[in-house]
Parts: structure tokens; sequence; C-alpha cells
């Protein structure tokens, strides 16, 4: 039975896009079925793989807006055990009916039920938002992992989403877990940063992943290839170090 | 007669907030009386001058839910010529209350219009989406200023947006003029930038502002301090570039 991991923050930025990406990638090469669903209207998940829009025909606005099936949607990335679905939301009308269209939060839920049979695990690409997307991803999802850099609009925003996760599994998602925090773009030069960090491991302890994702020009190139940092440059620090979230990730699973 | 100018961005991170609050100081100490509106649910805004909540009644919220007049929402910041409307957004309800009062899309273009008289600028920080709030914004403005990173996600999101800009141009709001493009956290080191910067001077020309806003930690670690960088350390680089760009705003609004 596959997890679905919510991936969310409503402050933008901090590294979403690339951890479904490359956390998607990582538990890939591990032999575990992924496939990344991309709830954000931006697009990026589509953009880091280089689809160009004529492949495309389906997304995840016309799964809510025209109800076709969600294998529809699904496209192969040249990746053996990597799927993925884009946003494919082409502009600003369709960007305000897909909200409307998930003000019902359990939308997700239904539609994703039966590929949990197929993949190990199922990541959702969120927007910076708590909108009704958001919502509905953390409706849908089994676990949630939050990226946060280590800077101060960022630490600030957490008090507030983490009142809205608290609502959204009393009301709509009992079993929702926590994965835990994603530390990203981590430059070990900026004294603020180590100080941020010890804060976070005092104040969350074993909710902060030992994986720290450094900052890594690697990690910024590779989606203009359209290619995952993994097949980008293996041997940066970028790739390694999401591979050893993806480990971490499973061996946590594991006991 | 005041300028409005949103500053918007679907791209989430690129420095929105801190060209807000940076933009706007800069502005009050070269004598310009300016309002800083904030938009954005996440509430920098107010969290980058430490207002503790209790000191607040109102924002934005109020002005769109309650139809409270808008000068009761706004409030100083210890500098003279300057003053900041939060958002004051409470949680996932209100935001999501927020989005649909904002459907009506001139919405803030009354609220703000008397105070064109009195403000000589008045900035409004957007939230990183095309959904209402920003079409509010783009409907209110008389002009618009879009920060950009030297990276892909940030340069392949900018196809979209200009095409929602030219059609809300042209449904809600014709005399919408383009500012221009700031290029903001420019790492020098990071070959790929100057490349990225290199394109986009020669594919939209003037239409690029000539400052430059660098990577520098005072303009991150100020907003903890509940300062501008200019009050926290007016020798930073960071501090420096933000005042050039209002003094190449002001020269360029003369000729
Ligand atoms: N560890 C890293 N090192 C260097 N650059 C990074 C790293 N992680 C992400 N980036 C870059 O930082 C920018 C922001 O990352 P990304 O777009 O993944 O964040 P996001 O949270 O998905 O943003 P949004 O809120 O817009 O959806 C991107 O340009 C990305 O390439
Ligand atoms: N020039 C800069 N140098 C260093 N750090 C910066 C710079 N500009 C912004 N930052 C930091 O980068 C992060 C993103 O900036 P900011 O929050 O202003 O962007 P935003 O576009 O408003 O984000 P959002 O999409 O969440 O509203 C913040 O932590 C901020 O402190
Ligand atoms: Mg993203
Ligand atoms: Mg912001």
């Amino acid at each position: 039975m596959g997890e679905i991991i919510a991936i969310a923050s409503q402050k933008g930025g901090v590294g979403k896009t690339t951890t479904c990406v490359n956390l998607g990638t990582s538990f890939s090469i591990l032999e575990k079925k992924t496939l990344i669903i991309d709830l954000d209207p931006q697009g990026s998940i589509a953009a880091s793989f280089q689809f160009n829009n004529n492949k495309l025909e389906n997304g995840v606005f016309q799964v809510f807006s025209e109800n076709i099936p969600i294998v529809e949607a699904i496209y192969s990335v040249g990746l053996e055990n990597l799927d993925v679905v884009p946003s494919y939301v082409y502009g600003e009308d369709e960007e305000i009916e897909l909200f409307r269209l998930a003000l019902n939060y359990n939308k997700l839920k239904h539609v994703l039920k039966p590929l949990k049979d197929y993949y190990d695990y199922i990541l959702i690409d969120c927007p910076p938002s708590l909108g009704s997307l958001t919502l509905n991803a953390l409706s849908a999802a089994d676990s949630l992992l939050i990226p946060i850099q280590c800077e101060y609009y960022s630490i600030k925003a957490l008090g507030k989403f983490l009142r809205t996760i608290e609502n959204v599994g009393n009301k709509y998602n009992e079993s929702l877990q926590f994965k835990g925090f994603l530390i990203t773009m981590y430059d070990r030069r900026i004294k603020k940063s180590s100080q941020i960090e010890a804060e976070l491991r005092y104040s969350f302890k074993n909710m902060v992943f030992e994986t720290i994702i450094p900052r890594n020009s690697k990690l910024s190139e590779a989606p203009s290839t359209g290619k995952p940092v993994a097949l980008f440059d293996i041997s940066s620090i970028g790739a390694i170090s999401y591979l050893q979230l993806a480990d971490e990730i499973l061996n946590y699973n594991k006991n």
C-alpha cells in the first residue's frame, strides 16, 4: 500500500518543487515506484522534465474540471520507476476555476485512492498558499513534509501553517502524520543559519530530518536541462543529500 | 497625485516582500510619503516591522470583509514618511474567504483611490499566485514591478505571468504601465546567473532595471530585528542597492 506525502509550505521559494523532483527521483533510483502530482498552477514539475506542452494533453486541471480518469494524466519521464501528473493550468481564468473546484476538499483523496495499490510513494507538490488546493493535498495525504529555510520569514510563517495542519487534520484527515521539517538551501557560511538550525532542532526535536539539503548551484541548474539533479550530476552534494533523505525516510518507515 | 505600484510574481520566494519593505523605506528616506499594502495572507509585511498582533486590529481582510474604511487599517512604523496596512488574515478559513471576496477585481482600486491624494507612492505586496488577490492588485495599480531571480524556475514562470498581465490590462486596467524587471538575490559567483542576466537584458532591453539587488545576508537578517535594512545596516550593499533602485525610479519619473 503506497504512501501519499504532501510537500507543502505557505512560504514561497523554500524548495517544495526541488524536493518533489529530487526526492521522487531518489525513491525511483532506490527502486520504489513513485508518482509526482503537481498541484501548483505554476507548473514547475513539468518544466523540470521539459515536457513541451504539445506532448501533454491532460493534467490535474482536467482531472478536476472534466473528471477525466487520473491515469489519462499520468506521463512517463524516462526513468523506470518515476511518473508525473502535470498541473496543466493554462492561465489566470483556469487558476481561479481550479481554486473553486478544489473547494471540495475530498476531491484529490478520492482520485488518488486507487493509485495507492500501484505506487510505493505519491508526492504532491503544493502551491505556496493555504488555499483550497493545499487543503485538498492535506486531506488526501498520509503524511506531510515541510521544507524550511533557515531564514526569518520562513520560520515566522510556520506558526500559522502548523495551526492549519491541525485544523485540517481534525476536520478532514485524522490519520495525517507529520513526516518532518526538511532544512533546505542551507549555507554554513551564514552565521544566522546555524543558529536557526539549532533552534529548530531544540524546539522540534526529532521532527527535523537529520538530512540537510545545502545550497548547491547544481540543484538550481539541473531543471534547465530537463533532468533531476541525480541525472545531471550524481556526484554533486545536491544529488547526494536527496538520496540520503530518501534513505532516511525508507529506514524510518522500516522501523 | 500618488502612484500605485504592484510588486508581483507568481513565483514564490523571489523577493516581493523584501522589495516592498526596502523600496518603501528608501522612498520614505528620500522624503516621499509612502504606504505599503500587504495583500499576501502570509502577512510578512507586519512581521518585518514586528507588530505584535495585539497592537493590530484591522488589515486588508477587515477592509474586504467588513468594509471598514482603509484609514482605520493604516499603521505607522516609526518612520516619518512610511505607513503600512497589514494583511491580518488569521488562518485558512479567512484566506479562502478573502480569495472569494477578491473575485470583485475592482474592490482594491476603489479602496485606494482616495489615498492617492495623500501618498506619493503606494506599494502592494502580492501573494505568489495568479489568484483573485493578485488580479485585484493589477486592476488597482498604475504600474507593475516584477522581482525575478536569475534561475530557471523564475524565468520559466514569466511567460504565463506576462500573458496574464496583458489580459488583466485589457479587461480591467488599460492604463497599467510596466515599471520593470528587478533582478534580485544576484550572485556574481554563479556563472549561470550572469548568463541569464545577459539574456534578460537582451530580450527585454530597458524593461530591466539598471539596479541589481545582490544576495546579501543583511537583507534576510534585518526583518528579524523589526527594521528595514536601511535602519539595520545602512552601509550594507543590500541597503545601498535599494536606495539606488528608489533613485532610479524617481529619476525615470522626472523625465
Ligand atoms: N538546495 C538548493 N540549492 C540551490 N538552489 C536551490 C536549492 N533548492 C531550490 N533551489 C532553487 O531555489 C529556487 C526556489 O526553489 P523551488 O522553486 O523548488 O521552491 P518552491 O518552494 O517550490 O517555490 P514556489 O513557492 O514558487 O513553489 C529555485 O530557483 C530552485 O532552483
Ligand atoms: N537580496 C537578498 N539577499 C539575501 N536574501 C534575500 C534577498 N532578498 C530576499 N531575501 C530572502 O529570501 C527569502 C525570500 O524573499 P521574500 O520573502 O522577500 O520573497 P517573496 O517573493 O516575498 O516570497 P513569497 O513568494 O513567499 O511571498 C526571504 O527569506 C528573504 O529574507
Ligand atoms: Mg514550487
Ligand atoms: Mg512575500
